[in-house]
C-alpha cells in the first residue's frame, strides 16, 4: 500500500451513523479536506507531526465531530477537551486534558511535547502553560453547538435531579444525586 | 472524537487525537484519548495508531500499544495486529453498540481501520492524493 494519511472522525453508535444522504455527503466532504490538509504538508515535504496537527485542525474547527467546536457537552453544561499527540521517530509525546478554553486541543498538545519537559498537562494548568506560549484563549460558549446545547438541554428536562442551565460554573454547585437516566444507553458513552 | 496518523518523506510516523470526551460526563472524567499508549501511539518501528470509542476501555488495553507491541515483538503485520487487538482483545459490549475502533498506518504505507462500532468515520489519501472515506 501506499497511504500516507488516515484520519478518523469517531466510532459510531448505530443512532449516529444512520444518515441521511446529504449528511453522509458532508461527512465526506469535512474528513476530504482533512486529509487533503495533512497531504499537503506531506507532499511539500513537511514532517509527519505538521501532517497530523494539519489534518486534526479542520476537523476542531468543524462542527459535525466530537472535538474542538462540536465537542458534546458535560453534566455542567461546559464543553471540555483532552488531546494528545505522539512522533514515531523519537517517541516525543505531548498531551493536554479537561481544557476548556483552548480552540485548537492538538495544537496545546504539541507545545506540551514540544516546549515543556512534560508529557501531560491537565485543565487550568494547560491552559495557563498554552497562553504562556502565545496561544490564545477563547470563552467557553465559543464551542457549543445548538445541536449539542439542545441534546443536552433535553437531557435536563427529563431527570429532575439536574436541575441546572448551562453555565461554565455550574459544576462547582451542582450535585446531581444519581447519574441522569439519558445517560443510560451504551452509544451515549462513546467518544 | 478525532484522530490522524500519517508518514513523511523520511519515514517518520506520527499520530494524534483530539476529543470532547463522553456526553455527560462527570468527576473531571478523562478518557484515553490524552494518554499515550491508550489515546494515541507512534513508533517508526511498528505503527502510527489513534483510538475512538470508550476510551475507559482504550485505557486498560491500551490498544495502541498493544497494537504495536504485536508488531515488535510477535511479527504481526500492521492489519493483523490491529485486527487481533480491536476484534479479538477488546470487550464487545452492549447489545451491538461495539467498543470502539482504531486507525492505524505503518512506514510501508499499509493502513488498518477495525472497529467494533456499527460505524467508525474513516479516510485515507494515497501518495498520489487519491481519497478514499468510509463509514461501516
Amino acid at each position: 500500500s501506499n497511504v500516507v494519511m488516515v484520519v478518523h472522525g469517531g466510532a459510531g453508535s448505530i443512532e449516529e451513523v444512520n444518515m441521511t444522504e446529504e449528511e453522509a455527503e458532508a461527512y465526506r466532504a469535512e474528513l476530504t479536506e482533512a486529509l487533503r490538509a495533512g497531504y499537503a504538508v506531506i507532499r511539500d515535504g513537511g514532517s509527519s507531526l505538521d501532517a497530523v496537527e494539519a489534518a486534526i485542525k479542520p476537523m476542531e474547527e468543524s462542527r459535525m465531530f466530537n472535538s474542538g467546536r462540536g465537542g458534546v457537552f458535560t453534566n455542567a453544561g461546559t464543553v471540555e477537551h483532552d488531546a494528545s499527540i505522539m512522533e514515531g521517530a523519537t517517541r516525543k509525546a505531548g498531551a493536554i486534558a479537561g481544557t476548556k478554553h483552548i480552540a485548537h486541543p492538538i495544537e496545546a498538545a504539541r507545545l506540551v511535547m514540544e516546549e515543556s519537559p512534560h508529557v501531560m498537562l491537565a485543565r487550568q494548568g494547560a491552559e495557563e502553560f498554552a497562553l504562556a506560549q502565545g496561544m490564545d484563549l477563547v470563552p467557553n460558549d465559543y464551542f457549543y453547538t445548538d445541536e449539542r446545547r439542545a441534546r443536552f438541554l433535553e437531557g435536563l428536562s427529563s431527570d429532575a435531579s439536574t436541575e441546572k442551565a448551562p453555565d461554565e460554573d455550574a459544576g462547582v454547585r451542582a450535585r446531581p444525586e444519581r447519574a441522569p437516566e439519558h445517560l443510560g444507553t451504551v452509544g451515549e458513552h462513546l467518544g | 472524537t478525532v484522530g490522524a496518523a500519517a508518514v513523511d518523506q523520511s519515514g517518520t510516523l506520527a499520530a494524534g487525537t483530539s476529543t470532547g470526551g463522553t456526553f455527560n460526563k462527570r468527576w473531571g472524567r478523562i478518557g484515553d484519548s490524552p494518554i499515550t499508549g491508550a489515546g494515541s501511539y507512534a513508533e517508526n518501528e511498528t505503527a502510527a495508531v489513534s483510538s475512538t470509542g470508550w476510551g475507559e476501555y482504550f485505557i486498560r488495553g491500551v490498544v495502541p500499544h498493544d497494537i504495536a507491541s504485536m508488531m515488535r515483538y510477535g511479527d504481526a503485520s500492521l492489519t493483523e495486529a490491529a485486527r487481533t487487538v480491536i476484534n479479538e482483545k477488546l470487550p464487545q459490549i452492549g447489545d451491538g453498540q461495539g467498543t470502539g475502533g482504531v486507525i492505524a498506518l505503518d512506514v510501508e504505507g499499509n493502513v488498518a481501520t477495525p472497529f467494533t462500532t456499527p460505524g467508525m468515520f474513516r479516510g485515507w489519501i494515497t501518495e498520489e492524493g487519491e481519497v478514499a472515506v468510509r463509514f461501516y
